[in-house]
């Protein structure tokens, strides 16, 4: 059973695509098969795995109701639907009600056995983050610990509950605090109003890591970066919950 | 002469609401007068100032081109264009070709004798922030000490450079490195090239400093929030550097 799964947050630099790239690159090192969406015209994923990309593949596939192109990366298990700027006219040229089916069709053509598809969602209510939700069935958060990253999240939960009411089958399947600096203050009042608002959908945080923002400079992912570090063990916890919180479904 | 300058950048959390919110406090707190235009349905500067928003006022505003909704913010010398979620909508209803107007239209109709005009962007390339990016004459570019915050740098001169040939008269004025951890090997690399790509164009840097992040939990500046913290010291050099900078033109 395929699991496509978003990460999304409006609020940008949250570590939408640091968890993407990473959890993918985790996966996939436990011998799980996963393909990678880029849905970003600022094609951070792909820079992050060392394979930058103008988006003009994606676009004409979005835009012919196309198989998605697919690339492999140098990561065991791990396959990319690269993206780049040339994505940027998907904003003008889809309306707000293609955006129930644009990905959603190219998606279920694209041939491949992946049991993972991790879509990376830009930071912005608009067409494209929206047919990403569409063409998922489960959201992760990624947040900051801070304030404005809590409306961040107040936002994304409106958004999918909007969603839902227009048919999407959709759910936030947790939440990833991430560029925790673990012993500010502020940090510990958001995990007390996560754990409130959102209880069993917490996952382990990820912390503040000089190597995690070194990796997409290298083009690798942190375990393959910096095997021993903080980021590397950090997103190992939360790749064994991710697994644990779907293979429970 | 009014100083029209938008805080843009696509990539998100790199600190572009931080620094209108602070820069506009600061000149503010110098007796200028300053109007903060805040352009993001994310609506993040309103928070900020304590003094959040629907954003229904401004769509209005630009659906009709009618004068912009302004108010007062209780920190002296700072009015505010507050926005919210309901922004959104601009996303659909305006097209690539009316970002040329749609907001210059309405600033030049608001009446009001400011000497700064602060725009703080959404961290998208779209018809919101295009808009904002064809009613400034200046933009300062946030950014953080990493290697996908230099992307987002190159995608914005280059959208700035498309402007330029289609007419607009816009100017990357600064580039202002935030966030930063002064102590990482990663800071001082990207210090060079910015010093090479943009030589006397780089402000002085704003450090990483959590009463940054707690500020707008407050709806306070940091001049007002923590007087002698990092942020507020960083915050005041940067504003030292604004004001020379533009008064020298
Ligand atoms: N835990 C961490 N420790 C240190 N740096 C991090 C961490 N997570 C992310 N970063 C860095 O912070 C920046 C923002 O992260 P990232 O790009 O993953 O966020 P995003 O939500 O995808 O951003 P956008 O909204 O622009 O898509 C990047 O430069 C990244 O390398
Ligand atoms: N120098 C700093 N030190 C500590 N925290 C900071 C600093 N600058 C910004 N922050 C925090 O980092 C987060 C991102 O900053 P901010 O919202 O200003 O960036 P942005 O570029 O406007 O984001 P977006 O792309 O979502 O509009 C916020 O939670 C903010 O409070
Ligand atoms: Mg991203
Ligand atoms: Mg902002």
């Amino acid at each position: 059973m395929k699991k496509v799964i978003c990460f999304a947050n409006q609020k940008g630099g949250v570590g939408k695509t640091t968890a993407t790239v990473n959890l993918a690159a985790s996966l996939g090192a436990m011998g799980k098969k996963v393909l990678v969406v880029d849905f970003d015209p600022q094609g951070s994923a792909s820079l992050s795995f060392g394979m930058p990309d103008n988006g003009s593949l994606l676009l004409k596939a979005l835009e012919t109701c196309s198989p998605l192109p697919v690339l492999e990366t140098p990561y065991e298990g791990v396959d990319l639907v690269p993206s780049g700027r040339n994505l940027v006219a998907a904003r003008f040229q889809f309306s707000l009600a293609m955006a129930q089916d644009f990905l959603n069709i190219c998606l279920e053509q694209t041939p491949g056995d992946w049991e993972w598809v991790l879509i990376d969602c830009p930071p912005s209510l608009d067409v494209i983050s929206l047919a990403a939700l569409w063409a998922a069935r489960h959201v992760i958060v990624p947040l900051e610990g801070s304030y404005l990253s809590l409306n961040g999240l107040e936002q994304m939960a409106k958004t999918v509950s909007d969603l839902k009411q227009q048919g999407a089958k959709l759910e936030i399947e947790g939440i990833l605090p991430s560029r925790i600096h673990p012993r500010r203050r502020i940090y510990w009042e958001i995990m007390l109003r996560l754990e409130q608002d959102f209880p069993n959908k917490v996952a382990p945080v990820i912390r503040e890591n000089v190597a995690l923002t070194e990796a997409p400079g290298k083009g690798k992912p942190i375990h393959l970066f910096a095997r021993s570090s903080n980021g590397a063990r950090d997103f190992q916890e939360v790749c064994s919950w991710l697994v644990n919180h779907f293979e429970k479904k």
